[in-house]
C-alpha cells in the first residue's frame, strides 16, 4: 500500500467521522441527503460481499467492516433517531435515486471484466459510487447556510476520491499489469462531480464567508 | 489476477 492510498482511505474515514460528529454534536442531519447515504450503504454492501470469499489483509477487512457499520448507523440515525430524524430535509431531498441506480445496473451487466455475480455486483458498486454524491450536491444547492461540518464532509469525500487517482497513477507506474480502466474512468468522473463544489468551497474559505452554492 | 488487484482497494 502506498502513501496516496493510505491518505485516501484515511480521508474517507475522517469524512464519515465528521458526518457522525455532526449528527451527534448537533443532534441534526440538516443538509445531509438520506438518498446519498442509502446509495453509499448499497455501494459498500455490494462491493464488500467478498468479505466472505476472499481475505486480503487485516487492514482491508477491518476498514470494510468499519465502512459498512458506520454507513448503516448513519442511516439508522437519519431514519429512526427520535430527535435526528425530525431534522432531515425530506422535502428538499428530491433526487430520484432510481435514475442513477438503474443505468448503473445496466452498465454493470454490459461492461464488466468477468461474468460472475460477485464481479458484476462489484462493478455495479464502482459505477454507483461515482454518481452517489449527486443527491447530496443537489440538496446542498437548495440549502441556505450550509454548516461547516456538512461542507467539510463533502469536501473530504471529494478529496478522498482525488487521492485515489494519485494512488492509481502511482500503481500504474510501479506495478506491472495494473490496468483498471473501469475503476479509473469511474473515479475520474466521481472526482469531476466535485469540481464545482471545490470551487465554491475554496472561494468561501478564501473570503472567510459561509459556504453556499448558487 | 487483474480482478484480484482491483479488489484489494476499498
Amino acid at each position: 500500500m502506498n502513501i496516496f492510498r493510505l491518505a485516501a482511505d484515511m480521508t474517507h474515514l475522517i469524512s464519515i467521522l465528521v458526518l457522525l460528529l455532526k449528527i451527534h454534536a448537533t443532534r441534526s442531519c440538516r443538509g445531509i441527503s438520506l438518498k446519498t447515504q442509502d446509495l453509499y450503504a448499497l455501494v459498500f454492501l455490494f462491493r464488500y460481499l467478498d468479505l466472505f470469499t476472499r481475505y486480503i489483509s487485516l487492514y482491508n477487512t477491518v476498514m470494510k467492516l468499519v465502512f459498512l457499520g458506520t454507513s448503516f448507523s448513519i442511516i439508522y440515525f437519519m431514519r429512526f433517531h427520535r430527535v435526528v430524524r425530525n431534522t432531515y430535509d425530506k422535502e428538499q431531498d428530491t433526487f430520484r435515486s432510481i435514475f442513477i441506480v438503474v443505468p448503473c445496473a445496466v452498465l454493470a451487466l454490459l461492461i464488466n471484466q468477468e461474468r460472475s455475480v460477485l464481479e458484476i455486483l462489484w462493478t455495479f458498486s464502482i459505477y454507483l459510487e461515482a454518481v452517489a454524491i449527486l443527491p447530496q450536491l443537489v440538496l446542498l444547492q437548495r440549502t441556505q447556510n450550509i454548516d461547516n461540518l456538512t461542507g467539510n464532509y463533502v469536501f473530504l469525500l471529494g478529496t478522498y476520491r482525488g487521492l485515489y487517482i494519485l494512488n492509481w497513477i502511482y500503481r500504474y507506474l510501479t506495478e506491472p499489469h495494473y490496468r483498471q480502466w473501469i475503476v479509473w474512468l469511474s473515479g475520474v468522473l466521481q472526482t469531476g462531480l466535485y469540481v464545482d463544489f471545490f470551487y465554491y468551497y475554496f472561494l468561501a474559505w478564501r473570503n472567510n464567508q459561509k459556504l453556499s452554492l448558487p | 489476477e487483474q480482478a484480484v488487484r482491483a479488489h484489494d482497494e476499498l
